[in-house]
C-alpha cells in the first residue's frame, strides 16, 4: 500500500481489507487546520477477488458511495458514481468522483481539451508462477523488509521500469512487495500479492500528453513484462485518444489482446477509459 | 465463507484541496501535516508506514496493512 502527499493533493492506495474510506474525515479535518479546503475527490477500485472478506464500508460499491457522500462537504456538489463494465464478468472498474464548482469553470472552459497529465492504473492477475515466486522471501532469510525489498527490485527488473526514478521498496513476510518510485513531480508504484490461485500485481504511474508518446508505451511494457499476467486491466484518466490507443499498442507485443474498452465522463473531473486485455493464446 | 487469501485489488482515494493562503499552498500545503496527524489518518485505515522518501515536489510512503 502507498501514500503520496503533494502540497494540494493526497493519494492513498491500499490493498487487503483496510477501511480506506475512513481516512476521508480526518484528512479533511487536518487539511482544514492548514487552511486547505477539499475541492475534489476520486475513489477507484477494480473488482475484489474476495468481496465477502471486505469490512464496512467496503462490502459493496453502493455502500462505499453512500459512505463517501456522507463524509464529503456540500461544496463538492458535482458527483457521479459509475461501474465501468468489461467483457470479463469479474473485471469492472468502480469510480466515484466529486468536485466543487470552483473547478467546473475551468473544466467547462475547456470541455474537450485533452487533459494534460493523466494517471494510469494497471491491475494484473494470474501472474506467471515462476516470476511470482521471486516475490517470496527465502525461508530463514534474516534480511529486513527494506533489504529484501531492494533485492526483489533488482532481481525482477522493477528498477528498470523507470531508470530515472528513486525507488523506496519493501518486502513483506513471507511474501509480497510494495515499491514507490519518485522522479521529479511524478510518482509510480508497484504492489504484489504473489500467492498462487489469487496472484495479483498493480502498477500505477503519471504521464503527460506532452511526453514522448513512446515513453508510456515502453513503461507499461516493462511493468507488465515483470509479471507476464494472463489478464490485465488498465484505467487511464485521459480523454486523449492518443493515450489509450497507446496503451493497447503497449499490450499487443506482449501477447495481450484487447477484450474491452469503456469510456465515461465525470463532471468537473474528466474522462476515464477502462480497457481489459487477456493473453491472446486464450 | 470461502477460505480467502490476501486481497490484492486495491482501493484508491485521491483528494484535492485548495487554499486561500498562498504561502501554505505554494510552499508545502499538505506536506506540512505532521507525522502524528498522518499516523492518525493511517490508523483509521489500519495501515502503518514501513518506508518513506520525499523530494522537492512530494512525499511518498510505503505502507503495511
Amino acid at each position: 500500500s502507498s501514500l503520496f502527499v503533494y502540497p494540494t493533493k493526497i493519494i492513498i492506495k491500499t490493498c487487503g481489507t483496510t477501511q480506506l474510506l475512513k481516512s476521508i474525515r480526518p484528512l479533511i479535518h487536518f487539511a482544514n487546520n492548514l487552511g486547505l479546503t477539499l475541492c475534489g475527490c476520486r475513489y477507484t477500485r477494480g473488482s475484489f477477488i474476495f468481496p465477502k472478506s471486505q469490512p464496512f464500508p467496503h462490502t459493496n460499491f453502493k455502500e462505499e458511495v453512500i459512505y463517501v457522500e456522507e463524509n464529503l462537504p456540500n461544496n463538492l456538489c458535482y458527483r457521479k458514481a459509475s461501474v465501468m463494465p468489461s467483457k470479463l464478468p469479474s473485471y469492472s472498474w468502480h469510480v466515484f468522483t466529486a468536485s466543487d464548482q470552483t473547478q467546473l469553470p475551468y473544466f467547462a472552459l475547456k470541455p474537450h481539451s485533452p487533459d494534460v497529465t493523466f494517471t494510469v492504473e494497471v491491475c494484473m492477475t494470474e501472474l506467471d508462477r515462476l516470476l511470482a515466486r521471486k516475490f517470496y522471501k527465502k525461508a530463514g532469510d534474516s534480511k529486513t523488509g527494506d533489504s529484501a525489498g531492494k533485492e526483489m527490485t533488482e532481481l525482477t527488473g522493477i528498477d528498470n521500469i523507470n531508470p530515472g526514478a528513486f525507488i523506496c521498496d519493501f518486502a513483506f513476510d513471507p511474501c509480497g512487495y510494495s515499491m514507490n518510485g519518485i522522479d521529479g513531480d511524478r510518482y509510480s508504484t508497484v504492489h504484489v500479492t504473489p500467492e498462487d490461485g489469487y496472484s495479483y500485481a498493480s502498477f500505477e504511474c503519471v504521464g503527460s500528453i506532452y511526453d514522448d508518446q513512446d515513453d508510456i508505451v515502453e513503461t507499461l511494457k516493462k511493468a507488465v513484462q515483470v509479471f507476464k499476467p494472463a489478464t490485465v486491466s488498465v484505467s487511464t484518466t485521459s480523454n486523449s485518444h492518443e493515450v489509450w490507443t497507446r496503451v493497447a499498442h503497449a499490450m499487443e507485443p506482449l501477447g495481450l489482446k484487447c477484450r474491452s474498452c469503456a469510456m465515461d465522463e465525470f463532471p468537473a473531473a474528466g474522462t476515464i477509459v477502462f480497457q481489459t486485455f487477456t493473453a491472446a493464446r486464450r | 465463507m470461502a477460505v480467502s487469501g490476501f486481497e490484492g485489488f486495491e482501493k484508491r482515494l485521491e483528494l484535492h484541496f485548495f487554499g486561500d493562503d498562498p504561502v501554505t499552498v505554494d510552499k508545502m500545503g499538505l506536506r506540512l501535516l505532521d507525522f502524528e496527524s498522518l499516523e492518525h489518518v493511517l490508523h483509521a485505515v489500519q495501515c502503518t508506514v514501513v518506508s518513506a522518501v520525499g523530494n522537492h515536489f512530494f512525499d511518498a510512503y510505503v505502507l503495511s496493512e
